[in-house]
């Protein structure tokens, strides 16, 4: 309760005119966007929490049988928004949960920054999902203080996530690189 | 020579100068352009109240004087089985990646600006502009914080005779999710990640405001200039706006409002997105 307490007394200051608008000093906002942060972190703990009883199973199905042996971590990459995830960039095998905070299903192109090109990507049916890898944009990778080895975004549908629900996906790198192409740019057109 | 992406709801057309030229969808063919501008930050004498800088709480452009970006685009294309892009580098410190998916009735624009130059020691107000045929005269939409939307029209206020002294300020509004114009037979509408000023002042042209980097200190209270230099070289920005274009009037019992509303939706509430490393675990262990 203290982790979300220490988020809602951060959204409480969100409300402000100044923060609403960004009339703040310039400290300010850096110490608003901190608190933010650590609102995150904090409450990214919680999230784990439920997330992992959830996905061990139904409450009454749990007498019967033994807790999941793995803890997954459910770790959010705040950095996304600069096509960067520490995660997905560094690891060959991780998973990746969408919770669909609607109350109606939706299907959502998803894009996650990898460092290589060749991936494999099973929903939770163990369906193979159809997938293409663009190259993240030279500017993007040039931004000033981006520490990233993500030079792609592995895309791919994430089809009918339900209402205020979830679903994973486990996405894996693969040794096969022949079945994979790299992205190639079509020549430039000049006048 | 021209560069075409898209799918069976929408296509874009991109000329040999990289810019965007031309939309269809929803059956019509239209003449839609987009480019970056930017408009200089009045500087003025803050003890005096109707010359005041451009600043964190005002938006004052110097002279209504409007600077295009570029003039040439270089680009790059790529295209696959699920989505198709466009990279586009306006200059040194903007570009864009112009992207249709294959399922999606939208165009998606991911810009990215900043930081934006201050050597010439001019601030600047940078906005991205779509320039149609649609014959607006004048009127426009934009929402009340995310409900219905409101009607306005140009150098005018429904309670009050105006005189607008400032051409654009005078009209521009705050979108927090949508702007969009049509005449009888076309529609165009522009949905917003984050909230930014916005404004129709041509017909057919939509205007948003992206970023922004002024050096002077408005006098409304914060007392700084919004320069942003606290990580060297000034602030970067990246965001998305997604277009939709098609009919005005509802089509076989799905209109384009009831569209732009559902994408509204999961737009500003997106999935939340969960990592987690699974190094030690086979698929078939996973699930």
């Amino acid at each position: 309760d203290a982790h979300l307490s220490f988020m809602r007394e951060t959204m409480g200051i969100m409300q402000h005119h100044d923060a609403i608008t960004g009339t703040e000093k310039q400290k300010v906002a850096l110490d608003y966007a901190k608190r933010l942060s650590v609102g995150f972190d904090a409450c990214s703990t919680n999230i784990k929490s439920v997330l992992n009883q959830l996905s061990d199973g139904p409450v009454e199905a749990k007498a019967t049988r033994p807790r999941a042996a793995f803890e997954f971590e459910f770790k959010t990459c705040s950095l996304l928004n600069i096509s960067s995830c520490e995660i997905s960039e560094k690891t060959d095998k991780f998973t990746l949960t969408l919770y669909n905070p609607l109350a109606h299903s939706t299907s959502e192109y998803v894009r996650v920054p990898v460092s290589d090109y060749n991936y494999v990507v099973t929903d939770n049916n163990g369906a193979t999902v159809i997938t293409q890898v663009v190259p993240v944009p030279t500017e993007v990778i040039d931004i000033f203080h981006r520490e990233s080895s993500a030079k792609y975004e592995l895309v791919f549908l994430a089809s009918n996530l339900p209402p205020v629900g979830y679903r994973s996906y486990f996405i894996e790198k693969s040794e096969n690189r022949n079945n994979f192409a790299k992205p190639q740019a079509q020549p430039k057109k000049r006048s | 020579s021209l560069t075409v992406i898209g799918n069976e709801h929408i296509e874009l057309t991109f000329d040999t100068n990289g810019f965007l030229t031309e939309v269809t969808a929803d059956g019509l063919n239209r003449l839609i352009s987009q480019e970056f501008l930017y408009y200089e930050g009045a500087v003025g004498n803050n003890a005096e109240f109707l010359n005041r800088s451009s600043g964190a709480y005002i938006f004052r452009p110097n002279e209504d004087k409007i600077v295009p970006v570029a003039t040439q685009v270089t680009i790059e294309v790529y295209k696959g089985d699920l989505v198709e892009e466009v990279h586009q580098k306006f200059n040194d410190w903007i570009s864009q990646v112009v992207r249709v998916y294959h399922k999606s009735n939208y165009a998606e624009f991911e810009w990215l600006v900043g930081p934006i130059p201050i050597d010439d020691e001019i601030g600047k107000e940078v906005i991205t502009r779509f320039k149609s045929d649609i014959e607006s005269n004048g009127i426009f939409y934009t929402d009340s914080n995310g409900r219905e939307m409101l009607k306005r029209k140009l150098n005018h206020r429904d309670t009050w005779d105006v005189k607008i002294a400032e051409a654009v300020a005078g009209n521009y509004y705050p979108i927090t999710t949508k702007i969009a114009l049509e005449d009888e037979t076309a529609r165009m509408a522009i949905l917003v990640d984050r909230a930014q000023g916005g404004s129709s002042l041509q017909d057919g042209a939509l205007e948003l405001m992206v970023h922004r980097r002024l050096l002077k200190d408005d006098a409304f209270g914060v007392g700084e200039a919004l320069n942003e230099t606290e990580y060297g070289d000034g602030l970067v920005a990246r965001g998305k706006h997604h277009l939709f274009v098609g009919l005005s009037k509802q089509r076989e019992g799905v209109s384009l409002k009831a569209l732009e509303r559902l994408v509204q939706l999961e737009t500003l509430l997106p999935s939340w997105k969960l990592f987690s490393n699974a190094e030690p675990l086979s698929v078939d262990e996973w699930r």
